[in-house]
Order: C-alpha cells, then structure tokens, then sequence
C-alpha cells in the first residue's frame, strides 16, 4: 500500500515548494499513475529486441532482471522474449547469492546479462531491496553476479 | 551555476539529516507547445562527483519514477505510514550513485504540458525524443556530469523507454560533437516484445497454477499475442481468468498480500 503514501505526501504543498515542483498548477492532483496517459497511449512498439541488437552491436552494457514472484511481466515472458535474440552463452547458468543465500539464477550472454531475484515481484527493489541492490552494483561494476 | 541552485533541495518536509545534495524541477523540452519534464536528483551519498549517473525510469504507461522508484524501491527514502515524513532506505542506489529520477512523459506526476491535447496522443516516440531533450539539457544546466557515465535504468513499461532513450542517444552521439556518454542499460520486469511477452505471461499463471488447463488452452487457441488490441473474445478471457480463477491477489507479487 506503499503508493498511497505518496499520494498524501507529494500533494502536501509544503513538499511541492521543497521541490520546487508544481509551479504551474497543473489542474489535476499529482498521482502515481496517470489513467488518461495510460488509456490514450499512442504509439507503442510491437517489440523492443530489434533495439537491444542494435545496443549489443553498440557495444552497451544490457543487464535484464526479473523478480520471480510477478504475474504481470513475469520471468517466462521475459525469457520467451531474450530467447528471440539467440545469444551465445558466456557464463553458464548459476544462482547467485547474497550473505549466503541464493538471491536469484543468472546466465550471461555474450552482450547481454540476464538474472532473476528469488521471491521479489514486479517492483524488484522493493520487495528484495539487499539482492536488487547487490544487482545493481554487481551492474555498475561490469561484473558477473557473486557465486559464493 | 544559477539554474541549478535554484533546483537545490534545502530539505523535504520530514526529511532526516542527510550528507549528499538534492536537486530538484523542471526541463523545458518544447518550449514551443510549453512541455516541461519534472526530475529530482539526489546524488551519491559517498564521492558524488567520480560516480556514475544513473537515470530511473517507471513505466505505466504514465506512472511516475518519483512514486515508485524513488519512494519505494531505489531511492534514499522512504515514505513512512502516515505521510508526514520520511525514512532512510538502507540499501539505496545512490550509496555507489547518483540517481536521477524522471517523470516522463509529460503528464506523468509533476511533469506537465501547457497544451493539454498532449496527454492524449503521446506515445512511445514523443517520449524517447522528450526524454532526449530533457538529458541534453539538464546537462548543461549541471556541466559537472558531462562526460560522465550514464547508466539508463528502469521497469516494467520503461522496458520500452529505456532502450529506446538508448537508441536515441545513440543517434544523437553520432552527429554531436558532445556526446552523452552512455554505458549501459539496466531493465526489470520488463516489457519487451508483445508475442512472447504474452505468451510466457499466459504460460506463467498456468504453471504457476493460477489458471486451469481449459483458460489456458483457450487463451492459446484464442488470442493473437502479435496483435496490439486483443479482440473481444480474447479480453473476456483475460477478464474471467483474472476475476474468476485468480482470486483476490496482487498480481504484481503473487505470495505477497494484496492491498486492500
């Protein structure tokens, strides 16, 4: 319920001044979600993979993650869709682990990093904020994730 | 640097003590129409000027990174039960970075456009190009991080926004003489490609137990994951899945419980 939160605090005008946010008065409330931008969505790409051949070409660091507990882009689909890009295998298959416990399966690709995060669901850092944080230094640092 | 004192964060209301700055307000990215895309930054808690930039996008789409991934997944705090404060996150990204948290596109949050017909007709497009427009200048307004790396970073819609950014600030690198130095990318649970996407989707609930073999091989049979709009038949089956056979979860984490 986390959200509702911050319905309340970011509509205090005394945090719209602190961030110097809202200097137009925009006519709505300030919300998590935007229902008129979500049901009036325009264009959308059918698919994104063109894009990540092009980044791998680029030579870009691609990590994709995926909190396995989630049901609206779960794991699956994630992985249905990385298969696409039929990437040679750099790393084999190993779980990854933080203070000794197993935060989740990873396999690097050759251009391509892909990890899951055991229990968290779609909000990663929120429901495993330790593992997706060890995520994204192991990313930053260009590393694989630890073994041990 | 006047622009970017007048964005300095003094402190939020209920804010505790912290030793890294804060910044915070508007990028104009078409002055013509007057679309302006709201940010905050709040930089690495250790030797902010030799650590990476990383950009944070929610997706939606038209949900606001200053909802999701600064107040309850990546940022510095958190915000506590009754509204009127804030708590630290002690496994924050910005304790090896520095975040910068955008709403885009405008309409989402505090970002907003002066020509109110944007907010039904945006799309995937107008959205990289804004986004594009809103980094090259919120650069200049903070010279230090030019020539910094830049890591784009996000989930679920952003599966879309980030690479797309990436491919426009590749574009862009390629005919500037100051290109953004962009490392890398970083997405989760992320919206990828509409075929496979859907039918892992459907393939998880199922064996994940969630459906019966009958909506399961009905939904196969039925939809047309390639298609952008589902057809009738197809909604009513996602519908009965949801409504009838998966009971009162949350979806978005299916052990956790809902919120009610």
């Amino acid at each position: 319920c986390t959200e509702k939160y911050a319905e309340v605090y970011y509509n205090r005008p005394d945090v719209q001044k602190a961030l110097h946010a809202n200097i137009t008065r925009i006519p709505y409330k300030w919300t998590a979600c935007s229902e008129v931008l979500n049901r009036n969505w325009n264009d959308t790409d059918i698919s994104v993979l063109p894009i990540y051949r092009d980044m791998i070409a680029a030579g870009l660091r691609i990590w994709v993650f995926s909190g396995d507990v989630d049901s609206v882009v779960p794991v699956t689909a994630t992985r249905y869709s990385l298969a696409q890009l039929k990437l040679a295998t750099k790393i084999p298959w190993y779980p990854w682990y933080t203070k000794k416990q197993v935060g989740g399966w990873t396999e690097v690709y050759e251009g391509l990093t892909f990890a899951t995060v055991r229990g968290a669901g779609h909000e990663v850092p929120l429901f495993k904020p330790r593992e997706a944080l060890q995520l994204f230094k192991s990313f930053i640092q260009g590393k694989p994730l630890p073994k041990s | 640097n006047e622009e970017e004192e007048a964005d300095r964060i003094v402190g939020l209301p209920g804010q505790p003590k912290v030793s890294f700055q804060q910044f915070s307000g508007y990028v104009t990215v078409n002055h013509h129409v007057g679309r302006a895309l709201f940010y905050w930054l709040t930089e690495a808690a250790h030797d902010p000027l030799s650590q990476p930039l990383v950009v944070w996008l929610n997706g939606g789409p038209g949900c606001s990174s200053v909802a999701y991934g600064a107040s309850e997944e990546i940022g510095p705090f958190r915000i506590n039960k009754s509204a009127s404060g804030l708590y630290l996150n002690k496994f924050s990204w910005n304790s090896v970075a520095n975040l910068l948290f955008l709403e885009t596109p405008a309409g989402v949050g505090f970002s907003y456009s002066n020509r109110s017909s944007d907010l039904f007709d945006t799309g995937d497009g107008r959205t990289a190009r804004d986004s594009l427009q809103f980094l090259i200048r919120w650069l200049d307004r903070f010279p230090r991080y030019k020539g910094r790396e830049v890591y784009l970073t996000g989930e679920s819609y952003a599966g879309h926004y980030v690479p797309q950014l990436a491919k426009a600030i590749l574009t862009y690198n390629s005919q500037s003489k100051h290109p953004i130095n962009l490392k890398g990318i970083m997405v989760g649970n992320a919206v990828t490609d509409n075929y496979y996407d859907n039918l892992g989707t459907v393939t998880y609930w199922w064996s994940h137990a969630m459906i019966s073999d009958k909506t399961y091989r009905q939904l196969i049979n039925t939809c047309d994951f390639r298609r952008q709009k589902n057809s009738d038949q197809c909604e009513s089956l996602y519908s009965y899945a949801m409504d009838k056979e998966f009971g009162n979860i949350d979806q978005y984490n299916i052990y956790a419980p809902p919120c009610n």
